[in-house]
């Protein structure tokens, strides 16, 4: 699965997200990414998520919208949101997988429960950082 | 207008035992060029919708990710996308899932935010509007990569050892109960 997340000049949020899905999959198996919430979303006054890992967690989680429901409604950032959502939520009901978020202001966090994410940003600042383990 | 982005290539990174270091460089470049690549499109005034859809088309088109042509294969043997943008300012969105032969299903999905009164279109129909709007398909060929068809026979053969007809999330107690099994279980392969 690929994800991206970005800040354009006028402040707006976009997230998008493509995959293969799973292998060996059948019966007509759909994953979280296309599913509004669970792997991907956007909201400009709050933030932009893009996720992968073990679909069937995401959807029921809501893991995508429920970060930036977190921000929203208890007014947390970004990290910690995300971190809550990825690291306790998911974590504790036996999902794997992880995030790429982006806040109002371009903040990031790049949070997963799995050994690696292949992942990257380019910041507010031009930092440009990749990254697996 | 400061501008920023970020990129995941999947959560499922690769066992030790095949993490050369050419490999890794080769997942750090491709990533590397997906991020300057959606980069160039925000710094020059660009949209997030087009500077999305720019750096996703990088890795769909990159044989190393889950993603068009470096999919996974399902379990009749083909490549089965989905994919999703959204806009954080309209929340407005366009997805499509379960399509095949769609060179880039990003460019699909935008094509269902910006041309359809739907949100989530799905499988051949998805693909027939798909054509009408122009979108590019190729050959399966196209989306055949070795090492996706290897885990492909490595999952069938789990499948096969374990007597479970398709269970691609193996739980710790299935996984103990056929050894060898376990020996190739490779907790990234539920990510593809």
């Amino acid at each position: 699965t690929v994800g991206v997340v970005v800040l354009d000049r006028s402040g707006r949020l976009t997230a998008a997200t493509s995959t293969g899905g799973l292998t060996n999959k059948r019966w007509g198996r759909v994953g979280d990414t296309p599913i509004i919430g669970a792997g991907t979303y956007a909201d400009s006054r709050t933030c932009a998520v893009s996720g992968t890992g073990h679909g069937e967690y995401f959807m029921r989680y809501m893991v995508a919208y429920d970060i930036c429901a977190e921000m929203k409604y208890q007014g947390r950032s970004i990290q910690v949101a995300a971190e809550s959502v990825v690291m306790d939520k998911l974590k504790s009901a036996g999902g794997n997988g992880g995030v790429i978020a982006m806040d109002a202001q371009g903040n990031i966090a790049m949070v997963f429960n799995t050994p690696g994410m292949y992942r990257g940003y380019i910041d507010i600042e031009g930092k440009l950082f990749t990254g697996i383990y | 207008g400061r501008v920023a982005i970020a990129v995941h290539g999947g959560a499922g990174t690769m066992k030790p035992s095949r993490a050369t270091p050419e490999l890794e460089r080769a997942y750090r470049e491709a990533l590397t060029v997906a991020l300057k690549t959606g980069y160039a499109v925000l710094e020059s005034g660009g949209s997030g919708l087009d500077a999305a859809v720019a750096t996703i088309r990088v890795m769909e088109d990159s044989p190393l990710f889950n993603a068009a042509r470096g999919a996974v294969f399902n379990s009749s043997g083909g490549n089965e996308f989905d994919a999703i943008i959204m806009d954080g300012d309209t929340l407005d969105a366009g997805a499509v899932a379960a399509i095949k032969g769609v060179r880039n299903p990003i460019e699909l999905a935008r094509l269902v935010l910006e041309r359809s009164p739907h949100v989530l279109l799905v499988g051949e129909s998805a693909q027939e509007w798909g054509r009408e709007q122009g979108i590019e398909f190729q050959d399966p060929e196209y989306f055949y990569t070795e090492r996706r068809w290897k885990s492909l026979e490595a999952a069938r053969e789990r499948a096969r050892q374990s007597g479970i007809e398709f269970d691609p999330f193996p739980t710790q107690e299935n996984k103990t109960q056929d050894k060898e099994a376990a020996k190739d279980f490779d907790p990234s392969g539920r990510f593809g």
